[in-house]
């Protein structure tokens, strides 16, 4: 996967944090300190279609050229995540029980085109 | 989409650095709490200071995994409850120092104390040994009447702990559950008592209960 840089227009992972402290959730939620809410960006041309990220190998450069080649059957290709992982969160619940919770699928680690 | 430029999916301008931060924390609010399928953020009434709270729970699982080895024949189906206190009010004077540990009333009227234990840290213990005295309500009065006196000896700085399974057993079939523990403390001891917020030794009381089956009628 690729992550996005200042000026990136191709897809790639953005990363993004959320500190519970900024947002006054702190006094709940015991760990972790913040949620890495990294999403998806950017957009994905015909030749990237189908590959989860950049793989810079000989077989992509000659799908390249197939895709490229091949424009007629143009496909929306979108920028989805392609590896997530989960959010584990100890926190108080409304009767001041603490939980320990594993949210599968909360925490993107890689994009890339459909 | 980058700045200044449009999005692809519905041709509308790129919004403004500070309206996608909003938008975005947002969306993270509302997606935790989906998640977790909560309506609403908890309210939390006085949490304890974090690093006091995850310092106890870390010797709540460290004491766990020796009382499991130690009495396999623990409870295994699911009516055991951990319950912890953390130290919610404390007051020094010369040499006594006074701790109280409180229990929320829903707990107490629906279960029963197996096994409780007080967590003091000891920065720099002394040589004698302390009183540690579990005082009581005086059913009679406002004053506090001593349940039980212990000589308690420190041999090295750290965590030491001390069975108060009875104080707390009898706690919890009174109107307050709130256990009041003093500390008569010799002249050359540092104090129990946690510099401040940030300090994680603050002292706490595991109890280890089984929730009251319901009383089962038999009709014939």
């Amino acid at each position: 996967g690729v992550d996005c840089g200042a000026d990136s227009r191709m897809c790639c992972r953005q990363e993004f944090f959320v500190d519970f402290k900024e947002i006054g959730w702190e006094d709940w939620i015991i760990q972790p300190e913040g949620y890495h809410m990294n999403y998806c960006a950017g957009l994905c041309p015909l030749h990237m279609a189908g590959i989860p990220g950049l793989a810079a190998s000989f077989h992509t450069a000659v799908l390249n050229r197939i895709k490229v080649a091949s424009a007629a059957a143009a496909v929306d290709s979108c920028c989805v995540p392609t590896q997530r992982r989960p959010l584990s969160l100890l926190y108080y619940d409304r009767d001041s029980n603490i939980i320990k919770t594993d949210i599968p699928d909360m925490i993107v680690d890689s994009c890339g085109c459909t | 989409a980058a700045k200044g430029a449009w999005c692809p999916a519905c041709g509308a301008a790129a919004p403004a650095p500070g309206t996608q931060r909003d938008a975005l924390l947002a969306l993270a609010k509302q997606s935790i709490l989906a998640k977790l399928r909560l309506p609403a953020r908890p309210g939390v009434p006085q949490p304890p200071s974090r690093g006091a709270l995850l310092t106890a729970l870390r010797r709540m699982r460290a004491q766990r995994s020796d009382t499991a080895a130690a009495t396999p024949g623990m409870l295994r189906d699911g009516r055991l409850l951990t319950l912890l206190s953390v130290l919610c009010a404390g007051f020094s004077s010369s040499h006594r120092v006074h701790l109280h540990f409180r229990f929320s009333q829903e707990v107490t009227g629906s279960t029963e104390i197996l096994q409780a234990t007080l967590y003091l840290f000891w920065a720099a213990p002394g040589a004698q040994p302390i009183t540690v005295r579990l005082l009581q309500p005086d059913p009679a009065g406002s004053n506090m009447t001593v349940a039980s006196e212990t000589q308690l000896e420190v041999q090295r700085s750290g965590w030491t702990t001390l069975d108060v399974g009875a104080a707390v057993r009898s706690l919890f079939r009174q109107e307050t559950p709130r256990l009041t523990v003093e500390l008569e403390v010799p002249e050359d001891w540092g104090s129990p008592l946690p510099s401040d917020h940030s300090d994680s030794h603050w002292p706490f009381v595991v109890a280890q209960a089984q929730a009251r089956t319901p009383h089962r009628v038999h009709r014939r």
